[in-house]
């Protein structure tokens, strides 16, 4: 899957 | 930061202070699910590893916050008012959930790291961890308002991250697969509560 640069969400 | 995605946290928040303030005023956890509550510690505790990277003040303090109230809801269910407890209400088996999350999330992750694969759990956890309370609900038939507005409240910000990723994709070109499958599934749970619910 696409991975996102990083968790910036809660 | 944009408009959905800070109202939602602001559900998520509000959630919990209803929560607490029903457990406060009416000295009782009646009708609280405490499998749910303690599904949320455990997503709270895993997702969050990564507290000591700093991404803003906003950011490190929700972390802080989510953790700290879910372990002091347990706390309140399980010690101060766990006479007004009653576990024959809240059946559900909550091993399977953990162990297929927990399967998933070896599975499918974005990299196979210790903190990255339970960060991963977490997501699934969080969208299957109403079902104790939504069961318990079935099961009595019959929820206190305030719980009611606490679904509401969780499921308002389950609805607001999804306007949230619609708008990141646009303006951001950002895109998170897992969180959004997950995320769906999570929303798709409230809104079938919702749809119950407003046809009672």
């Amino acid at each position: 899957p696409t991975k996102p640069s990083f968790h910036d969400e809660l | 930061m944009n408009f959905f995605r800070l109202t939602a946290d602001l559900m998520h928040l509000m959630s919990i202070f209803v929560l607490l303030l029903k457990i406060q005023k009416t000295r009782s956890c009646s009708g609280i699910s405490f499998k749910t509550q303690l599904l949320y510690a455990v997503v709270f505790v895993t997702r969050y590893l990564d507290l000591p990277k700093w991404i803003s003040l906003y950011n490190t303090l929700m972390k802080i916050f989510f953790i700290a109230t879910s372990i002091y809801i347990l706390y309140l269910m399980k010690v101060k008012f766990r006479a007004t407890y009653d576990p024959s209400q809240d059946t559900f088996r909550i091993e399977f959930l953990l162990g297929a999350c927990l399967l998933l999330a070896l599975v499918f992750n974005y990299s196979f790291s210790f903190i990255e694969v339970l960060w991963t759990f977490s997501i699934y956890l969080e969208a299957v961890a109403i079902l104790p309370q939504l069961f318990m609900l079935s099961r009595t038939g019959e929820a206190e308002t305030i719980t009611t507005h606490y679904l509401f409240a969780l499921g308002a910000y389950r609805g607001l991250y999804l306007l949230n990723w619609i708008w990141r994709f646009y303006t951001e070109n950002y895109a998170d697969l897992i969180v959004w499958i997950a995320g769906a599934i999570q929303t798709a749970l409230y809104s079938d509560f919702f749809y119950i619910y407003y046809k009672k």
